[in-house]
């Protein structure tokens, strides 16, 4: 618990469906744990 | 969904107050031994999250249970105020969710489980192909990550397990530990059971991170008293374990501050947070060393008890232990010895008369960590008094690392000093994530 990590903010492609249709959009979430 | 216990009912809910002018929740980030509150910085204002739409009718008959995405516009503790995307500036339909529920999800979630995002009817005719509007607000936004609850879940795992064995400061007599039973956990916090206890007893409460609890062998390896049955005293003598033990890799170990060549000694004079009465800082003793820098401490305006029966066990880094001046320094009222009048009391004159001398100042841990807390920020608190109970309350002081905490609707004399460390204090949601009932401010009903 005491090790230091830092997390980084990555761009993710993200899928969406709606009534009309699918598509992909790029958007940010916190990343990994180096 | 979870399942709503039944000690959860009458559990107090903040959400009427979290809307009110100058509400201030202290951040989960402040608080180190609260879930994921080492992620809690990504969690930002204006971040996009899927939620259930709840403003729907015949659509919803196709899909009951039909998902849209919202933004986050204000975060308060664990909770957030949601707006619909496609409002704009319209809060009509505006919502409190708890941020580490499992209502909320990150976008892309329905995606992957095959359901369509359904815009909520108030602006179901404002576009008529949502797929472009949503690639302008969703491109570019954050959202939560994909494993999110994941470390949600993570997070809310105990290190312990109910039926281990441990030694407990035992309150009935807070010189001594005593061995106990986890009967329950409940959000970290332990409920243990004294071995020895009547059926009625209700045991004691107090958070896994806790300085209060100890691994078995404890006791015997600093020198502290230890209540316990015959067959616990002969396995110890013998360090023979057995798998319901509660072993010390479990457990938090005091950080020592210690300079070599300098320690605490027996008769010096200090300034300590009264273990029974947690408003009061007071006069105390020195009263035993023990091995690995723990020590016994006595309040002196405590009744005579020549037993030792009242003598409390404080690591000799404790943030609940302060040098002689640590309150006139800081406009505190010192309880004072035993027979001494509060207004007239001096420290030089009590050293005189006692004979005694001040613990040195370089043996007190002089780190004040960046906790963030602030005065007027309101928190969920367990009341140590009771410790079953955690309450909503409020930070009326910080002093350096110390914070007073007040009972909402309480009076004063039942306030708190704790460190801004304490496992004690919550941030607000904390105990509807865990599902722990929270206690709500006192109500007076006044009779005209």
């Amino acid at each position: 618990a005491s090790e230091t990590k830092t997390r980084k903010w990555e761009q993710k492609q993200v899928q969406i469906k709606t009534l009309e249709g699918e598509f992909s959009v790029t958007m940010w979430a916190s990343g990994t744990d180096d | 969904r979870r399942k709503r216990t039944a000690e959860m009912e009458g559990s107090y809910d903040w959400t009427p107050q979290l809307i009110e002018h100058g509400f201030c929740a202290a951040p989960v980030s402040c608080f180190k031994h609260a879930p994921i509150s080492e992620i809690w910085d990504d969690i930002t204002v204006g971040m996009k999250v899927e939620v259930e739409n709840t403003d729907c009718d015949e659509v919803c008959e196709a899909f009951p249970d039909s998902f849209w995405v919202a933004t986050v516009l204000r975060i308060s503790g664990y909770r957030a105020l949601l707006r619909y995307e496609g409002f704009g500036h319209n809060a009509e339909k505006d919502f409190w969710v708890s941020l580490c529920s499992n209502d909320i999800h990150p976008v892309g979630w329905c995606a992957t489980i095959g359901k369509p995002l359904i815009p909520p009817n108030t602006i179901a005719n404002k576009y008529k192909d949502w797929k472009d509007f949503l690639k302008r607000r969703l491109t570019g936004a954050r959202t939560l990550p994909t494993d999110f609850y994941n470390k949600v879940n993570d997070s809310m795992k105990s290190r312990f397990r109910c039926g281990l064995q441990l030694e407990v400061v035992d309150k009935n007599r807070i010189s001594q530990v005593k061995v106990a039973t986890i009967q329950k956990i409940l959000g970290k916090r332990l409920h243990v059971r004294y071995y020895d206890s009547p059926p009625d007893d209700n045991g004691f409460w107090c958070h896994e991170d806790s300085p209060l609890i100890h691994p078995v062998g404890w006791s015997r390896k600093i020198g502290q008293t230890l209540d316990a049955y015959p067959d616990y005293l002969e396995r110890m003598s013998k360090k023979q374990y057995s798998e319901d033990d509660a072993t010390e890799d479990i457990f938090i170990v005091p950080k020592n501050h210690t300079i070599p060549g300098f320690k605490f000694q027996e008769g010096m004079k200090l300034e300590a947070i009264d273990p029974l009465n947690l408003s009061a800082i007071c006069a105390a003793t020195v009263m035993r060393v023990l091995r690995k820098e723990f020590i016994m401490i006595r309040i002196d305006s405590y009744d005579e008890d020549a037993s030792g029966a009242d003598w409390f066990c404080y690591h000799s880094c404790s943030p609940c232990i302060f040098p002689i001046g640590f309150c006139a320094q800081h406009g505190l009222p010192l309880t004072p010895p035993k027979g001494y009048d509060p207004t007239t009391f001096t420290w030089d004159s009590y050293l005189t008369e006692t004979n005694t001398i001040p613990a040195p100042i370089h043996l007190f841990n002089p780190e004040v960590p960046q906790h963030g807390f602030i005065e007027g920020m309101r928190l969920e608190a367990a009341d140590l008094m009771d410790p079953r109970l955690v309450c909503v309350a409020t930070i009326t002081r910080v002093i350096g690392r110390l914070l007073r905490v007040h009972f909402d609707g309480w009076e004063d004399e039942y306030d708190q000093w704790l460190d801004c460390q304490s496992p004690d204090i919550y941030p607000v949601g904390w105990c509807d994530l865990v599902d722990h009932k929270l206690e709500g401010p006192r109500v007076i009903n006044k009779t005209t």
